[in-house]
């Protein structure tokens, strides 16, 4: 009956894919954005974002290993919205927010997008 | 722990894999 939460559990398991990715160890897909390369877990990537998630669920997409994002995707803003999938810390900026937006928008990240709104409207 | 549904454990859960540097 019943079970032991590790309550730190979420939290150590992100801890550890974000040290796997500062490793590039195990990362399975290159994102090209405006010239910039990303290395990530697909894992992550679908689990965080519905374009993502789109792409690699699709039967076509499944061994992809490079995707390249639309020229309106700006890299600062798809930099923070990769650090926040492996964080769960959205390290916002008045100089980034509306770029940030976009990006979560162009992502499919709604709950972040909704955040950078409020963020943005809090500011003005 | 008899007797009660749900645990909570608050140490770490899984061991740590070391940083970049």
């Amino acid at each position: 009956d019943g079970c032991i939460q590790f309550t730190r559990h979420p939290g150590d398991v992100l801890l550890n894919f974000n040290r796997l990715r500062s490793r590039n160890i195990l990362t399975d897909v290159t994102i090209q954005v405006d010239g910039q390369l990303f290395h990530a877990h697909k894992t992550i990537l679908v689990a965080c974002s519905g374009f993502f998630y789109s792409v690699f669920m699709h039967p076509e997409n499944t061994n992809l290993s490079a995707i390249s994002l639309d020229t309106k995707v700006d890299p600062k803003g798809f930099s923070l919205l990769l650090d926040f999938m492996y964080t769960s810390c959205l390290n916002l900026s008045d100089s980034l927010a509306l770029t940030t937006l976009n990006a979560a928008v162009y992502l499919q990240m709604e709950h972040v997008a909704d955040t950078c709104h409020r963020f943005i409207k809090s500011r003005q | 722990y008899e007797g009660v549904s749900t645990i909570k454990e608050m140490g770490r859960s899984v061991h740590e894999i070391p940083s970049k540097d």
